[in-house]
C-alpha cells in the first residue's frame, strides 16, 4: 500500500542518521513515486513534495525516531493543505428552490451517486424530486426511475422527449410547482472531446442556473483527472466534487488533483452501490487513506 | 564506452516519468524502464564517448513496449474462433468481465453488432441482476439490434441467466452466446466468486476483461485480480476517444498479457476500433 512504501520509505532514510540534503532529496524521490501511484497528477505531485522538501531542509527536526514522525507530519499537512482543511456543505438553502446539477465522464456514476445524494437530503427533511435529462443511454429513466423510487423522492422523466434542454425545464417546473425544495438534474455523460454534449451541458447550466453543479468523479480516474476537471470548470462553474468507487482499491489521488486544479472542494464520497454508500467529505481521513 | 549504471540512470528515469506522464501506471513504466536499462548494460552495449544516450535508450524502449504490447501467439481472430465452434455444434460462449462502469454492457452491445454484420446470429444473456436499470438497458440494446435477451427477474441467480441463454442458443442454433455480467470491485470476494460460477458453469470460450483507458494505476490491480481470480482471455479498453494517450493500455497488456481485441471509442454501435500497436507506442513514448 501506499502508506507502506511511503512509511518505509521514510524509515530507510532517516535510520541513516543526521538528516541532510541528499537524503532529504531522496526522500522527497519516494514520496513522489508514493503519490504517483496514488493518481495524484505529476505536476501536482511534484509540488506537494517539493513543499515537503523545502521544509523538512528549514524546519528544526526533532533528533532520533521523532524525525521520522515529524517528516510524515510535514507530508500529512502537506497534503491536506491542498485538500482543504475543511468540509463544505451544498450550496442549498430552506426557504427557496435549489437546483443542483450532476455532471461527469461516462460511467463515473453520476446516477448512482444521485440516489444517494436524494437519500441523504431527504433524511435531513428536504424535499427532494430528480429529473433525468440523459437522452442518450438506454434505460437511463428506468435506472433513475427505481433508484429514486428506493430512495423513497419522485422521478421526472420523458423516454420519448429527445431534448435534454426541454426535459430540464419541463421536469423543474412540475417539481417547482408540487413544492420540492432540492431538484437533482441527472445529466447524460460526457467527456471534453465531446463537443456537442459540452455545448449540451452549457444550455443547461444557462437554463437551470443550479444553485451547486456537482462534478462526479470515479475514484479510478488517472493522470487524466486534472485536464478533464479543468475543462468541465471551463464549460459550467463545477461547485463542487464527489469521488466515487472509493471501495475499490483506488487511491483517489485523481479527484484529489481535480480538486486542487479547479478549486471545486470535494463534499462526498461514494464508497459502494448501495443508497447508503455515502459519507460526506474528510480531508483527514482521504489523506490518511492516501498515506495508508 | 560501454553504457553503465551512471550514464542510464536519470535518462531512464526521465523516460519512466514521460511515461507515467502519458498514463503509465508507475509500476508498469518503472518495471519496463528498468529493464530495459539491464538489457543495455548486460548486452555490453557501447556507444561514442560524449554522445546523447537519450535517442539510443528511447528507441529500445519503444521496442520493449510494442513487444509487451504485442502478444506472443499473435492476436485472437474472434470469427474463426466462432466458426470453429459452430462446426463443432457447440454456441461460442462470451463473458463480459470489469468493475463498475467500465463499459461492459455497451461494448458487448458493439462487439455483437459486429458479430451481427459478420453473419452470426447472437442471443443476450442479462446476467447483470442486480443493478438498476441494467436489464433494461441490455433489453433495450437488444431491441435495437434484433437479438433476444435471456432476462430474469432482478435479483435471480447469474448463473441460472447465463445457463438459459446457453440452452436457447442450443435449442435454436445461435452462434454466440454473450453474457453480460454486473460490475463488480475486484476486492470483493462473493461478488468474484459469482463471477466465477457464470464463467465456470457455462463453460466461457472468451472471457473479456473491460478496462477504462481514463483509469490510472488502478487499473494493474483490477486486471491482475481479474486474471487470477476469474481468467482473461482478451482485453477491451474503452472510452479511448477521450482525450487519453494511451497508457492504461499498456499497464492492462503488461499485467495480464492478453491480446488487446478493440478500443471503444465512442457511444455508438460502431465505435469499436481495431486495436494498433505502433501507433500506441507512438502517443506513449513519441
Ligand atoms: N462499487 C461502487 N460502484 C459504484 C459507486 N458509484 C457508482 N457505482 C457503480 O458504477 C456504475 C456506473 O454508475 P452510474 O450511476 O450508472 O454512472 P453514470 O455516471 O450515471 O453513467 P453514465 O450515465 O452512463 O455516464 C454502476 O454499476 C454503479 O452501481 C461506488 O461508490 N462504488
Ligand atoms: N465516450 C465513450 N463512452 C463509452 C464508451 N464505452 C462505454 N461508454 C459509456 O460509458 C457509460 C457506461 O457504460 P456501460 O456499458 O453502462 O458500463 P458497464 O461497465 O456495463 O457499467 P456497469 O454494468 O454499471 O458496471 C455509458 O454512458 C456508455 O455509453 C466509449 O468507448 N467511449
Ligand atoms: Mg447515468
Ligand atoms: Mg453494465
Amino acid at each position: 500500500s501506499l502508506g507502506k512504501s511511503l512509511n518505509s520509505a521514510i524509515t530507510k532514510v532517516l535510520r541513516r542518521g543526521p538528516v541532510d540534503a541528499d537524503l532529504i532529496r531522496e526522500l522527497k524521490n519516494d514520496i513522489f513515486k508514493a503519490l504517483l501511484e496514488a493518481d495524484v497528477e505529476i505536476n501536482v505531485a511534484s509540488e506537494v513534495v517539493n513543499r515537503v522538501e523545502q521544509r523538512s531542509l528549514s524546519e528544526k527536526l526533532p533528533p532520533g525516531l521523532e524525525r521520522n514522525k515529524a517528516v510524515i507530519n510535514i507530508v500529512y499537512e502537506e497534503l491536506t493543505k491542498i485538500m482543504g482543511d475543511r468540509a463544505y456543505p451544498l450550496n442549498i438553502q430552506k426557504g427557496k428552490t435549489n437546483i443542483i446539477m450532476v455532471v461527469g465522464i461516462q460511467g463515473s456514476g453520476k446516477t448512482t451517486t444521485i440516489g444517494k445524494l436524494a437519500n441523504f437530503l431527504k433524511k435531513q427533511k428536504w424535499n427532494v424530486g430528480l429529473v433525468c435529462t440523459d437522452t442518450w443511454r438506454p434505460g437511463a429513466y428506468e435506472q433513475l426511475l427505481q433508484l429514486g423510487t428506493n430512495a423513497g423522492v419522485d422521478v421526472f422523466g420523458d423516454p420519448k422527449q429527445k431534448n435534454a434542454i426541454k426535459l430540464a425545464t419541463k421536469g423543474v417546473k412540475e417539481f417547482k410547482k408540487s413544492g420540492k425544495d432540492v431538484i437533482i438534474v441527472d445529466t447524460a455523460g460526457r467527456h471534453k472531446e465531446e463537443t456537442e454534449l459540452i455545448k449540451e451541458m452549457k444550455k443547461l447550466d444557462k437554463k437551470l442556473h443550479p444553485d451547486e453543479i456537482i462534478l462526479v468523479i470515479d475514484g479510478t480516474l488517472g493522470q487524466v483527472a486534472k485536464k478533464q476537471a479543468l475543462e468541465f470548470k471551463k464549460a459550467t462553474d463545477i461547485g463542487s466534487i464527489i469521488v466515487t468507487k472509493l471501495d475499490g482499491t483506488a487511491k483517489g489521488g485523481g479527484a484529489i488533483s481535480a480538486s486542487v486544479s479547479t478549486g471545486a472542494p470535494i463534499k462526498f464520497i461514494g464508497t459502494g452501490e448501495g443508497l447508503d454508500d455515502f459519507e460526506p467529505f474528510d480531508p483527514k481521513k482521504f489523506v490518511g487513506r492516501i498515506l495508508g | 564506452k560501454q553504457l553503465d549504471e551512471k550514464s542510464l540512470k536519470e535518462p531512464i528515469q526521465e523516460l519512466i516519468e514521460l511515461m507515467i506522464a502519458n498514463e503509465v501506471a508507475v509500476e508498469v513504466a518503472t518495471e519496463i524502464g528498468e529493464r530495459v536499462k539491464r538489457e543495455l548494460i548486460e548486452a555490453g552495449t557501447e556507444q561514442e564517448r560524449f554522445k546523447d544516450v537519450r535517442p539510443l535508450l528511447r528507441e529500445a524502449l519503444r521496442k520493449a513496449i510494442k513487444e509487451v504490447i504485442t502478444p506472443p501467439g499473435g492476436g485472437i481472430d474472434l470469427f474463426e474462433e466462432i466458426r470453429k465452434k459452430r462446426e463443432e455444434g457447440d454456441p461460442y460462449v462470451i463473458v463480459m468481465e470489469g468493475i463498475n462502469g467500465t463499459g461492459k454492457t455497451t461494448t458487448m452491445a458493439k462487439l455483437a453488432h459486429k458479430f451481427q454484420k459478420a453473419g452470426f446470429s447472437v442471443v443476450f444473456a442479462a446476467s447483470d441482476t442486480f443493478r438498476a436499470g441494467a436489464i433494461d438497458q441490455l433489453s433495450k440494446h437488444g431491441e435495437k439490434l434484433g437479438i433476444k435477451t435471456i432476462k430474469h427477474q432482478q435479483g435471480g441467480d447469474p448463473t441460472a441467466v447465463a445457463i438459459d441463454a446457453l440452452d436457447h442458443a442450443y435449442a435454436k442454433g445461435i452462434d454466440v452466446v454473450m453474457v453480460d455480467t454486473a460490475g463488480r470491485m475486484q476486492n470483493n470476494d462473493n461478488l468474484i466468486r459469482e463471477l466465477k460460477k457464470v464463467v465456470d458453469k457455462t463453460e466461457a470460450d472468451m472471457r473479456i476483461f473491460v478496462g477504462d483507458s481514463l483509469a490510472g494505476n488502478d487499473v494493474i490491480r483490477q486486471a491482475r485480480e481479474f486474471a487470477d481470480r476469474v481468467g482473461v482471455d482478451a482485453v477491451i479498453m474503452t472510452k479511448a476517444d477521450s482525450d487519453v494517450k494511451g497508457g492504461a493500455v499498456l499497464s492492462v497488456a503488461h499485467t495480464v498479457g492478453k491480446p488487446i481485441l478493440y478500443l471503444g471509442v465512442g457511444q455508438g454501435y460502431d465505435d469499436l476500433q481495431e486495436f494498433d500497436a505502433d501507433f500506441l507506442v507512438d502517443q506513449i513514448l513519441p
